[in-house]
């Protein structure tokens, strides 16, 4: 029966499988290179060398045979390399839970569990309701303070348009001399009025 | 996502209400300020 | 062999799957549901009917919301600021006129004495 290792692959992102497969082909592929390498090597030093023998068919032919030896040893040796790394490192114990999971820790038992998950969501639902309208409250509670502001703006606008703070412009400073002079006018016609009698 | 939405806007509400208290006081200040005028001449 | 584990693994593709898809409608039934509301209360907006405030009372907000101010009677009050800045200039003028009539009494009575 074949595991399919789905948590490890929610965890790393990519399936065990996978990664083991892309590290064969790159094992794979730089064997070749080597081996494509060191044939270019002892071709040219095989026709560098005197009175050597050696055709390139001869050599491909070498070649292909120690490719075949080294491959053979390399499958063997990856057999086990792939068991140790999915066993020991591309592998989620099985009474570990991923932090991403901790919702479900305690999985619904039964028709009760999920009786309170749906009476949850439906308080969810109702305090969603209410946010919302408290929203809609608070716009328009935005818009009146708008209005109410320019209002109020448009009132103190015609106070300054009246003056200062203490009245026209010297207005209290013209009353009360007008009104002390018309003290002194007033004590100095009483004085002529006695005098003229 | 909504209350955090709200908070912002109740912010902003209480801001508006701080100013439209303010416009207001400023107004009484200044009607008081024209009333005590004519307490001169009396 | 090859055959069994073929059919095995395309079982667990279906599985995980339905499940995808069951997960992502049960998201979309959510969802909905939050545009439902949304929308009925768009609509009571538009049409200008009074929201019922204990929707929103059991808000985050309801302290702030029940502490509204009476912005209508702050807008009405500002009459009576005005009414109230018409006697004080009609009784400051009142008082000017006063003044100046008594200076002039005075002014034609010295003129008479003199």
């Amino acid at each position: 029966s074949i595991n399919p290792l789905l948590y490890e692959t929610q965890f790393f992102g990519f399936t065990p499988q996978t990664c083991m497969l892309r590290i064969y082909i790159a094992f794979q592929d730089y064997l070749f290179e080597v081996m494509v390498a060191v044939e270019k090597v002892i071709l040219k030093k095989a026709s560098s060398l005197p009175g050597s023998t050696l055709s390139a068919v001869q050599i491909r032919g070498s070649t292909e045979t120690f490719l075949r030896f080294m491959r053979e040893r390399f499958n063997r040796l990856f057999v086990k390399m792939e068991q140790v790394l999915l066993q020991l490192v591309l592998n989620i114990p099985p009474n570990i839970l991923l932090p991403e999971d901790r919702s479900h820790e305690k999985y619904p038992q039964g028709r009760e569990d999920f009786h309170l998950l749906q009476q949850e969501v439906e308080q969810l639902r109702l305090r969603y309701k209410a946010e919302l309208g408290a929203k809609h409250a608070l716009l328009a509670e935005l818009e009146v303070q708008k209005v109410t502001q320019a209002r109020l703006k448009k009132t103190l606008h015609w106070f300054d348009g009246l003056g200062d703070a203490h009245g026209p412009l010297g207005l209290g400073e013209m009353m009360a001399f007008l009104i002390q002079h018309s003290g002194r006018l007033r004590s100095i016609t009483q004085d002529v009025t006695q005098k003229s009698k | 996502e909504q209350e955090r939405e709200n908070v912002k806007l109740a912010e902003m509400v209480l801001e508006g209400r701080k100013q439209v208290l303010e416009l207001q006081q400023q107004i009484q200040a200044r009607k008081q300020a024209w009333q005590m005028l004519t307490q001169v001449p009396k | 062999a090859l055959e069994a584990s073929m059919t095995e693994i395309k079982e667990y593709i279906a599985r995980l799957s339905l499940e995808c898809t069951n997960w992502d409608q049960l998201l979309l039934h959510h969802q909905k549901e939050a545009e439902k509301i949304s929308r009925t209360l768009e609509e009571a907006k538009i049409a200008d009917i009074e929201l019922d405030s204990t929707l929103y009372l059991q808000s985050s907000q309801s302290e702030i919301l029940s502490t509204k101010p009476d912005y209508q009677k702050i807008l009405d009050s500002q009459n009576e600021v005005f009414n109230c800045m018409e006697m004080v200039i009609d009784e400051l003028q009142g008082s000017i006129r006063l003044l100046y009539s008594f200076m002039e009494d005075t002014t034609q009575f010295f003129k008479k004495v003199s």
